[in-house]
């Protein structure tokens, strides 16, 4: 139980972890042993040294490539998290044939602010009108990157909230769509997760798991005071890798993920 | 669920009489266990459960209640004094027009927010106006419009290059057409980018009748604390907004917001049209936060 530390050391440790939003069950499973296991040395040491584990255990922070163009890979993630902003700063990365789906019919201007972004990254946007069917883009889109011969398709999606039956299950029909055209099958589903997500990430993630694979997560406004602790509950619970973080607004500001320096700044 | 957890630690000590220390610290570990998982700053957790503590040690048990229950009582009383004990609405000037900046995190919910305030007004017989001082994201001031469009809330395109050169003209365009409130959308911007952060002061500077509103996410988790904290060092706030409540986050972040600022959570954002705005109920959130 939170709170129990015996040692000042593990107690500091203990809050610098549940201030950065780690999950409260990986709290008590990584304070656990140290607070059982005290003649191991520092604790401080020994926590970090958990915590590289985790993400090791999760797999590699590469991206993959699919053997047969296009490659496609999906941005999710609920409201807001930077899926637009992310999707173009990895395309600005890449400096490959890429094209983008505006699949987000949805939300205000949301198919006007991928265009500007393809628009300053020269990269062709695939669109419909607002308010038509986000599945009906991303299988259009498909066939114009297949037709273009394009390395990369991009497909942007609707923020949503994962409590949102309807909008989950609209999600899942896009994902079939790609897998339907077999050699096609995204090869990276990248859920955007915002640093400064509380306690209720872990379950966000698990609901969007569920309704198609997800492969990586790009932890975003990381530039911000938040030290990202909701990334490694997911990473230890699901398995996830974090793939990149976000950095920052413009179209540079998207890094590989770095266990280690993502480790410091947890515990600070 | 909170009140079985809770009488469960106490089946071995139930009895009538005061709450005894020991029913009280047994209580309190879960309590704790709780806030913190439903986002409440570390920091508020530990003021909070001291100041339940001393409230709960000696306390009369009433007849009707178990320890544990007489025990979720006094938290959830608590809560809701911490949040206000009684929900606020954001007064208008009676002459002139009320310009309400909406300041936040990049992501939040302001641009639809601020849509969902101009008809929330207009439902109380207002005639407001949207402006959007986002000159920096792609298409930010184009959502708005669009949002303004599909209400059929009244929009000003802006003039000038800078929002600077756009205010005063703005709210003199108002005062001449009766419009109140002039609701002012601005970036995101991070509570730790101090050029952007003065930026708002400049806003609130240039028009000093101004209220000032922080739109908060509601899934935020720790750090709502500090950006509050930071937000409330260069404007004066009036209110906060609460976004995305219909999700499950249990919303904790206006719990450490409220404290910190001593700013009243005026609204929250249940869903992404612009009719999915409610006023702030304490005693609800208090619930809520409960589980
Ligand atoms: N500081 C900072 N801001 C970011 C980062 N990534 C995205 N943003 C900002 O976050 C806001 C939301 O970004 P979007 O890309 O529109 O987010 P989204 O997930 O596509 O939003 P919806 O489609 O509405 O769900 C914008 O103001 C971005 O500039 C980041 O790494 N750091
Ligand atoms: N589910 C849900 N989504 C919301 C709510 N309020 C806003 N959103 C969504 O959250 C996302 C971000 O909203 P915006 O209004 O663009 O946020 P913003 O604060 O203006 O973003 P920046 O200008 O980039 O800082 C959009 O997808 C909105 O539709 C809400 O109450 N519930
Ligand atoms: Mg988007
Ligand atoms: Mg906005």
């Amino acid at each position: 139980v939170p709170g129990l530390g015996g040692d000042f050391s593990i107690e500091r440790l203990e809050a610098a972890l549940l201030s950065s939003d780690v999950g409260l069950e990986t709290v008590e499973k990584l304070i656990q042993p140290l607070e059982s296991g005290q003649d191991k040395g520092d604790p401080g040491e020994h926590l970090r040294k958990q915590i590289i584990e985790i993400f090791h255990r999760a797999g590699p922070v590469t991206l993959q490539i699919s053997d047969s163009s296009p490659t496609v890979y999906f941005f999710v993630g609920v409201n807001g998290s930077g899926k637009t902003t992310s999707m173009a700063k990895l395309a600005h990365n890449f400096d490959k044939q890429i094209i983008f789906a505006a699949a987000d019919t949805f939300r205000a201007a949301a198919i006007e602010q991928l265009k500007k972004w393809g628009e300053r990254l020269d990269l062709p946007v695939i669109s419909h009108q607002k308010g038509g069917d986000p599945t009906a883009v991303v299988y259009d889109a498909l066939e114009a990157a297949v037709h273009r011969q394009a390395d990369f398709l991009f497909v942007d999606t609707a923020g949503r909230l994962h409590t949102r039956r309807d909008l989950m299950e609209q999600l899942e029909k896009m994902y079939r769509v790609t897998v339907g055209q077999k050699s096609n099958e995204p090869t990276e589903s990248l859920l955007v997760l915002d640093a400064s997500t509380g306690q209720n990430g872990l379950q966000q993630v698990r609901t969007f798991a569920e309704k198609l694979p997800v492969t990586g997560i790009i932890l975003s406004k990381l530039d911000s005071t938040a030290r990202g602790g909701v990334a490694l509950s997911v990473v230890d619970e699901l398995g996830i890798p974090v793939k990149l973080v976000g950095t920052g607004e413009t179209l540079d500001d998207l890094a590989p993920f770095s266990p280690e320096i993502y480790c410091d700044a947890l515990l600070g | 669920r909170l009140t079985e957890k809770l009488n469960s630690a106490f089946k071995k000590l139930r009895g009538r009489g005061k709450l005894s220390e020991e029913q009280v610290k047994d209580g309190l570990k879960e309590i704790r266990r709780i806030l913190l998982a439903a986002d409440v700053h570390y920091s508020v957790v530990k003021k909070f459960v001291k100041r339940v503590e001393n409230k709960a040690i000696g306390e009369e048990v009433l007849k009707s209640l178990t320890p544990g229950e007489q025990i979720i009582k006094i938290v959830r009383e608590e809560l809701q004094e911490l949040l206000g004990g009684q929900r606020e609405e954001l007064g208008l000037h009676q002459h002139g027009p009320t310009p309400i900046i909406l300041v936040g995190l990049q992501g939040t919910g302001k641009t639809t927010t601020a849509g969902k305030l101009a008809l929330h007004y207009r439902e109380q017989k207002k005639t407001p106006i949207l402006y959007s001082a986002d000159y920096r994201r792609p298409a930010a001031r184009e959502q708005l419009r669009q949002l303004a469009e599909e209400n059929q809330l009244e929009f000003y395109p802006e003039q000038y290059e800078d929002p600077r050169d756009d205010l005063p003209e703005l709210v003199e365009y108002a005062e001449n057409k009766s419009l109140n409130p002039v609701i002012i959308d601005t970036a995101g911007r991070l509570n730790i980018d101090q050029p952007m952060l003065e930026e708002i002061g400049d806003f609130q500077r240039l028009l000093p009748e101004s209220r000032v509103l922080l739109v908060i996410d509601g899934m935020m988790g720790q750090e709502a604390l500090q950006v509050a904290e930071d937000f409330a060092g260069v404007v004066q706030l009036d209110g906060l907004i609460l976004t995305k409540m219909e999700g499950d986050a249990r919303g904790g972040a206006a719990i450490s917001a409220r404290e910190v600022t001593g700013v009243p959570v005026l609204y929250i954002g249940t869903g992404e049209k612009a009719a999915d705005f409610q006023p702030f109920h304490p005693e609800r959130m208090a619930s809520r936060i409960l589980g």
